[in-house]
């Protein structure tokens, strides 16, 4: 093989489908992030880079499905011919970005004869994003000839002759989390992570005592790698970044987040930490950091660690307008930067300075229309942009606009209240979803 | 080999260049490739793809020509300069 392409300096790199397959019949968006996210994945389980799907335009690696001359001097060539191509590390404005011929058959899990498998094209095309070029090595998945499926993701092991070329790039990883154990022995792989259904979906009877979406007030909502996750008691909600609901029937917290204590029956607040996007889940005294969906050694730790000086936390969120981390308690609020890792000076500050926020939050969230929501019981306020005031038409009711209730099951009697207080006057809306019409989000 | 038609010699040309086995015709003079260059352009790209090394265009190599692949050469230009140097 030839000389490397240089090699990106920093570790964290962020990636987007900024453009999906146009006969997307054949493979849905879903599972065409889900495909990149293992093929991302098959790099940084062995090398010290980690890889976070952002949902703005400054992704490192933004991926596009195109066709024919796209003006970056590679035009594709209509079925067959060239596939896809990536630009290495040190292209100036491009490097990274990844693009797969829309005109090709992209397939997943399909026989060779059915079209392009999208998994391994697109585990070559991102070993040029980290800066390997092509191999005449005959079993490397860095020959520039497609050699057909490569299997399931979730089992894939990559050719020796490649691990060892990207160790000379970035050197090994030292926690080396394999999807597969090296040898070829092949245990159960690591569940999805975030893009594929919470692996609920064997349990096909709904747990007796799983609450229910339409009357249940939140302990915890937060946007993580651009879509919405719900937690109620031992469960949880997931809705795509399109607000679609990934599935009617609650994920359990346990078997999807994994290393929370056993014991745990709920959370009092989430976040996706900005830097290096890992997730952190607070519970009282204690909070854990996840790295997707494991746990780190070492948590939880205590919440003085943020310079906390309550005994939980209510509500945390990163408001986007300055990328800070506020925490909220009954009616106080801190401001934390999780780039420098402290406390900003001068708090706790009053909470009515977000002006038309209820005095008690169950947890709060952006998201990526960039405002901020606030939610309460049933009810969520929304703060567009850099407003510190919720707009005009607040609250509104969660059941609803995020969770595809009808009028009817949405304003049912509250099950349970967080707090003693009654909800005495529930705002009527125009019902956003049609009487007795159920949602059903397919994923990959 | 049997006999290549012109269409044959131009596509394979055509795909030595784009992956870098050839340098691109002179835009200014138009200078068309030597056979020597040819040849070894043919060579390098059956030693690449793991063909047996003949230096002609027979079918196994346009047969692996027509294979999809990744739109990215197999050699850079640092490779091809750095080649020159050597010789």
């Amino acid at each position: 093989s030839s000389s490397q392409q240089n090699k990106w300096n920093k570790r964290h790199l962020s990636w987007r489908v900024r453009t999906f397959p146009k006969d997307s019949a054949l493979l849905g968006r879903d599972t065409v992030r889900a495909l990149m996210y293992y093929a991302l994945k098959v790099w940084s389980d062995i090398a010290p880079l980690n890889f976070h799907e952002v949902a703005g335009n400054d992704a490192d690696i933004q991926i596009d499905f195109t066709k024919a001359d796209h003006n970056d001097g590679y035009p594709f060539d209509g079925p067959g011919g060239t596939v896809a191509h990536a630009f290495f590390p040190g292209e100036r404005f491009t490097a990274g970005d990844t693009h797969f011929d829309d005109d090709e058959a992209w397939t997943f899990r399909s026989p060779e004869s059915h079209g392009m498998d999208l998994f391994a094209v697109a585990v070559h095309e991102f070993g040029h994003a980290i800066g390997l070029v092509h191999t005449s090595a005959m079993e490397s998945i860095m020959r520039p000839y497609y050699q057909g499926p490569v299997g399931d993701p979730l089992k894939y092991d990559l050719p020796y002759e490649d691990k060892v070329r990207v160790w000379q790039l970035y050197g090994v990883r030292d926690s080396v989390s394999y999807t597969n154990q090296p040898g070829g022995a092949s245990q159960t792989p690591d569940p999805p992570v975030l893009l594929d259904l919470p692996d609920n979906r064997s349990t096909p009877l709904l747990v007796q005592d799983a609450p229910d979406r339409c009357t249940s007030r939140f302990d915890a909502v937060a946007q993580i790698r651009g879509e919405a996750f719900f937690f109620k008691g031992k469960y949880f909600w997931r809705l795509t970044r399109e607000k679609h609901l990934v599935s009617l029937r609650p994920a359990q917290i346990h078997r999807f987040w994994k290393g929370l204590p056993p014991n745990l029956d709920s959370v009092d607040a989430v976040y996706e930490r900005p830097g290096d996007h890992k997730i952190v889940f607070f519970k009282g005294l204690k909070y854990w950091v996840f790295k997707d969906n494991n746990v780190e050694e070492g948590y939880p730790r205590p919440i003085t660690d943020f310079g906390l000086p309550v005994e939980a936390v209510d509500a945390a969120f990163v408001w986007q307008h300055n990328d800070k981390t506020y925490f909220f308690k009954d009616n106080q609020f801190w401001r934390y930067d999780d780039h420098l890792r402290h406390m900003d000076m001068g708090y706790p500050k009053d909470s009515i300075l977000w002006k038309g926020l209820p005095p008690h939050l169950d947890d709060a969230m952006r998201w990526s229309d960039g405002s901020s929501y606030f939610f309460n019981g049933k009810e969520y306020w929304q703060v567009p942009g850099s407003d510190m005031e919720v707009e005009a038409g607040s609250p509104r009711l969660i059941a609803k606009d995020w969770l595809f209730c009808t009028e009817m099951q949405a304003d049912s009697p509250d099950t349970e209240a967080k707090s003693t207080e009654t909800r005495v006057n529930v705002h009527r809306h125009p019902d956003h979803a049609e009487n007795g019409f159920e949602v059903c989000s397919c994923t990959s | 080999a049997p006999s290549l038609t012109t269409e044959q010699l131009d596509m394979g040309v055509d795909w030595l260049s784009k992956f870098g086995y050839l340098p691109p015709p002179d835009p200014v003079t138009g200078q068309l490739q030597t056979k020597e260059a040819l040849t070894r352009a043919i060579k390098a790209m059956q030693k690449f793809g793991g063909l047996k090394v003949t230096g002609l265009l027979d079918q196994a190599t346009l047969g692996l020509m027509k294979t999809p692949r990744c739109s990215l050469p197999d050699v850079s230009e640092m490779d091809v300069a750095s080649r020159r140097r050597r010789r």
